[in-house]
């Protein structure tokens, strides 16, 4: 039996929204320590994992360790039904074919549920090993999507450099070349607009701009993105989601031949 | 030019 209510329902939609583009099918984990996804898209080529700890919810009941095999699109399909303000409650019944979403509106006038056919996945998980990270780069969300999307209509790849001058984004395409330095800037009003750069030593890595783009679909769930750089690893783009977990996407780095 | 990898060359299947 699984029984898992999320008051803030919105942020089980945006997690959906962050993640649907770049993976069709996964494995939903459930356990005391929280509900989870870890899948790689088609490709191999970047990999997403996601955390939502069970203290986040306002009622948790997982009796053993269950995996949800899920269609993504699918499942937004679903949650798109839900309201913003509603809390959505994930229910199914051990060996059961199917999970309900139940999502109530805020003063409980409406509760619909939506029953949702499962699906068996073949997938491996992926050791991550705790790695040290030559340079970590927070910056607030909607600047890197603003960069991401910018360097995307120039090139196809971004190089990030991270130095003591600041973090710099670089495309090179047919019609020219574009870029971008961010400094470090501590000296604003909030902390969510900061720029906070941490370098052990300089770095400099080639990525794919699609998945890049891809990844700030998840700009609606934190105000902040924290951009982790070592030579020979793939990126990690983390989006925190309040109080509650991350959603992390590994990307593999290009690599001169 | 550059060669795109792999997240599994990176991460090991657990």
């Amino acid at each position: 039996m699984l029984e898992l209510r999320l008051v803030q329902g919105s942020l089980l939609k945006k997690v959906l929204e962050a993640i649907r583009e770049l993976v069709n099918d996964a494995n939903f984990d459930c356990s005391a320590t929280g509900f989870s996804l870890q899948a790689m898209d088609s490709s191999h080529v970047a990999l997403v994992a996601l955390l939502l700890r069970s203290e986040g919810f306002e009622h948790y009941r997982c009796d053993r360790n269950l995996s949800m095999g899920m269609n993504l699109n699918n499942m937004a399909k679903m949650l798109r039904c839900a309201g913003n303000d509603d809390i959505i409650t994930i229910k199914a019944d051990d060996g059961s074919d199917t999970v309900t979403f139940m999502f109530e509106s805020p003063n409980q006038d409406k509760i619909a549920d939506f029953e949702m056919k499962l699906m068996d996945i073949d997938s491996e998980h992926l050791g991550i090993p705790d790695a040290e990270y030559h340079a970590i780069v927070r910056m607030p969300s909607a600047e890197f999507a603003r960069i991401c999307k910018d360097l995307s209509s120039i090139g196809d790849t971004v190089v990030i450099s991270v130095t003591k001058e600041g973090v710099k984004f670089s495309t090179a395409g047919d019609i020219g070349t574009a870029n971008i330095v961010c400094r470090q800037n501590k000296t604003v009003d909030k902390p969510e607009e900061a720029t906070v750069i941490e370098m052990q030593e300089p770095v400099s890595l080639t990525f794919a701009l699609r998945y890049m783009n891809s990844f700030t679909k998840a700009t609606p769930l934190s105000e902040t993105v924290t951009i982790s750089l070592s030579s020979e690893l793939p990126v990690v783009v983390e989006y925190k989601i309040a109080d509650m977990g991350y959603i992390r996407f590994y990307l593999a780095p290009k690599i001169e031949e | 030019g550059c060669k795109q990898t792999t997240i599994t060359k990176f991460f090991g299947r657990l």
